[in-house]
């Protein structure tokens, strides 16, 4: 179109990703068609394609660097090196001089800007959502939720559910410009391609064989072919004899451009690529910390965590606020050492990790952060030289004393202990003696003192058989 | 398997190659 439109919003479609169905198959459907439009039979394929924003890209031909270098390449050479199930020519080029005509992002890259012009676009922006329509310049170079794959074709075939080609010519169409070309363009039989998704937001890829004026289908039939097979949104890509579909690496349509020798036909050589392949992760390369397993990464490191192995966690502790999560686990600040960071270097070790030996006189620790051998720790510390035990040393030398001494008092408690027993047991005896068996007489007198004589004389004679 | 290079003999272009249009 002439028109260039550098800021706001245009109209569009955004179709937001449907909820992510772990463990559901990403494989591609490819279904292949011979159907009859307006009495002709014409072959092509449809492909439906579920979580496109993992399973498919738009591909610069030859690989990266493609469109700057205007290279121009078959989409058997293009789809082979990226691992395409399914590969389609993609956006319009200009044949002269293979430059990449309207918006190219390619796996996330910006490749080129159209500037705003108003053709029908087709992309895929970061959170998955599917966009068609026409776009501002603004939209396109959107940084909040960027387009990681956006391509430019001409005439937006359905729009909602609705055929909208009438539209379009009115959008990509100058007016004032022989309308005949374009008008010719959509109404003529041909070899058509088209992108798009359908209600499930799964993306499709359609592809009719064709030549133009003679074989093929015209843009009205396609569009009503497309909305049979239940697609929302779609747009036109290049036709004629760029329309090329590749399956498995392998060309798999007759296009319709003659080789030099005009007995056969020979896939063209074109610009941008849309491909189908196997679900990649977002990024491909799981943050460089990861493998990329059926679309899904799988950390490498069990300190990287996340979709894409993009977060360090080192637990819950996160290191005790005295380190530094990296991808080998807690980096502790100087002082702390551990596996959460949580303890205090030994005495004679510092620095980070607590990994470099004190370096003071006289083997004084030092400060667990700086090494710093403060002064005062310095007078503390004793002469290694004079073999006086150091703090060590000290130690076990208090402890030695302590011991001797505990056992020297727990041996003079037995020898008190037995002595002791020993007594009372021999003053037991003693009185035993004297209550049973064996005993001594003692005359009351040397009890109870001087008795009188007379008592005496008359105690003794009338019952004292006992006399000793 | 090279297939040989094409003619680009099928050309469909939606716009006039002759004209460069102008931007309004």
């Amino acid at each position: 179109d002439c028109a260039r439109v550098r800021a706001g919003s245009r109209e569009q479609e955004s179709w937001p990703p449907p909820p992510a169905t772990p463990g559901a198959s990403h494989r591609a459907a490819v279904r292949t068609f011979v159907s009859h439009f307006g009495g002709r039979a014409v072959a092509g394929h449809l492909t439906r394609v579920a979580a496109p924003l993992r399973t498919f890209s738009v591909l610069e031909p030859g690989g990266p660097g493609g469109c700057a270098q205007k290279r121009r390449a078959t989409v058997e050479d293009t789809a082979v090196p990226a691992g395409c199930l399914i590969a389609q020519n993609g956006g319009f080029f200009r044949m002269g001089t293979g430059e990449c005509l309207g918006n190219v992002v390619s796996d996330g890259r910006l490749v080129s800007s159209s500037g705003g012009l108003q053709n029908a676009q087709f992309g895929i922006r970061r959170d998955g959502t599917l966009v068609t329509g026409y776009l501002s310049e603004e939209e396109v170079l959107d940084t909040v939720n960027p387009f990681v794959q956006l391509l430019s074709g001409v005439v937006w075939l359905i729009r909602n559910g609705s055929v909208y080609i009438n539209e379009s010519q009115a959008t990509e169409c100058d007016e004032t410009q022989e309308t005949g070309s374009f008008s010719k363009f959509v109404n003529v039989i041909s070899a058509r391609t088209a992108v798009g998704h359908d209600r499930k937001g799964q993306l499709v890829l359609f592809h009719a064989d064709g030549q133009t004026e003679q074989r093929g289908i015209n843009l009205w039939e396609m569009a009503e072919f497309l909305l049979r097979q239940d697609v929302v949104n779609a747009i036109n890509l290049d036709g004629g004899g760029s329309a090329t579909f590749v399956r498995n690496g392998t060309l798999a349509n007759y296009p319709s451009d003659h080789c030099q020798d005009n007995m056969w036909r020979c896939p063209r050589r074109v610009s941008t690529v849309v491909c189908v392949h196997e679900p990649r992760c977002q990024p491909p390369n799981c943050s460089g910390h990861g493998t990329c397993v059926d679309g899904h990464c799988e950390c490498t490191s069990r300190f990287w965590r996340g979709a894409a192995c993009s977060e360090l966690d080192c637990g819950p502790s996160n290191c005790s606020q005295h380190g530094l999560c990296t991808e080998t686990g807690c980096r502790c600040d100087a002082g702390w050492t551990g596996s959460n960071c949580s303890e205090e270097c030994p005495l004679g070790w510092y620095g980070p990790g607590c990994q470099r030996p004190c370096q003071c006189e006289h083997q004084c620790p030092c400060d667990p952060q700086t090494g710093n051998c403060s002064i005062s720790q310095v007078k503390q510390c004793l002469r290694p030289t004079e073999a006086t035990p150091r703090a060590g040393e000290l130690a076990f030398f208090t402890r030695t004393t302590w011991l001797a001494l505990t056992l020297i008092l727990v041996f003079l408690l037995l020898i008190s202990t037995v002595v002791n027993v020993t007594l009372i047991l021999g003053s037991k005896a003693e009185r035993n003696r004297h209550l049973s068996g064996d005993y001594v007489y003692h005359p009351l007198q040397d009890m109870n003192g001087e008795l009188l004589a007379a008592e005496k004389e008359q105690t003794e004679d009338t019952c004292n058989p006992f006399r000793d | 398997l090279g297939s040989g290079v094409s003619r680009d003999d099928d050309l469909l272009l939606p716009y006039p190659l002759a004209r460069t249009r102008p931007s309004r």
